[in-house]
């Protein structure tokens, strides 16, 4: 038996909304731990890992470990009709082949439930090893979004190179170059502006864009994105879940032949 | 010219 409440039902709309589009269909793994997801884009070249805390919920039964197999974009369908303010509770009996989604408003005056078909899916878990990255940047989300839908317009790829100055990032096309350098900048009124770089090696790396836009889907879901960068590993993008958890894509750097 | 590895190529199955 399975039984996740969650009041801010919002957050589990936005991190659909963030990941639909990557991944086709995912294992949705509900243990003591929390609700989690790990799975690569059909190219395998990048992956999600996504983590619900189960202090996270205000209601979490979890009997037994149990691995849900989604179609996410069937997922992101049923979780569009719930309202922004409603609390959501997923449901499962042991051995059944769906989940119910629950929708309450917030002031109870309209209850929903919608049952979504379960998947088998094979999927492959990939143990992702402790790292220690020489380059970690934290800046605002929305200012990266933006960097990084502005440099698809121009090019393929975005090279992103850190030095104590700063984060720079580069492109470029068959129209010409670009350059977006953002500096080191911790003096702002909120935390939530600022870019912070902590760097132990400058470090330069090239990524698709392609991939880079699809992570930033999940800019709503926080207001600061941390990069993390070294040389020959996967950058990871992270964006936090207040209070839950968070949702980290890993990307692999091109390499020059 | 750039070639573009997979994330298996990092990261092992377990």
């Amino acid at each position: 038996m399975l039984e996740l409440r969650l009041v801010q039902g919002s957050l589990l709309k936005k991190v659909l909304e963030a990941i639909k589009d990557l991944v086709n269909d995912a294992n949705f793994d509900c243990s003591a731990t929390g609700f989690s997801l790990q799975a690569m884009d059909s190219s395998h070249v990048a992956l999600v890992a996504l983590l619900l805390r189960s202090e996270g919920f205000e209601h979490y039964r979890c009997d037994r470990n149990l691995s849900m197999g989604m179609n996410l974009g069937n997922m992101a369908k049923m979780l569009k009709c719930a309202g922004n303010d409603d609390i959501i509770t997923l449901k499962a009996d042991d051995g059944s082949d769906t989940v119910t989604f629950m929708f309450e408003s917030p002031t109870q005056d309209k209850i929903s439930d919608f049952e979504m078909k379960l998947m088998d899916i094979d999927s492959e878990h990939l143990g992702i090893p402790e790292a220690e990255y020489h380059a970690i940047v934290r800046m605002p989300s929305s200012e990266f979004g933006r960097i990084c839908k502005d440099l698809s317009s121009i090019g393929d790829t975005v090279v992103i190179s850190v030095t104590k100055e700063g984060v720079k990032f580069s492109t470029r096309g068959d129209i010409g170059t670009a350059n977006i350098v953002c500096r080191q900048n911790n003096t702002v009124d909120k935390p939530e502006e600022a870019t912070i770089i902590e760097m132990t090696e400058p470090v330069s790396l090239t990524f698709a864009l392609r991939y880079m836009n699809s992570f930033t889907k999940a800019t709503p879901l926080s207001s600061i994105v941390t990069l993390s960068l070294s040389s020959d590993l996967p950058v990871v993008v992270e964006y936090k879940i207040a209070e839950m958890g968070y949702i980290r894509f890993y990307l692999a750097p091109k390499i020059e032949e | 010219g750039s070639k573009q590895p997979t994330i298996t190529r990092f990261f092992s199955k377990v």
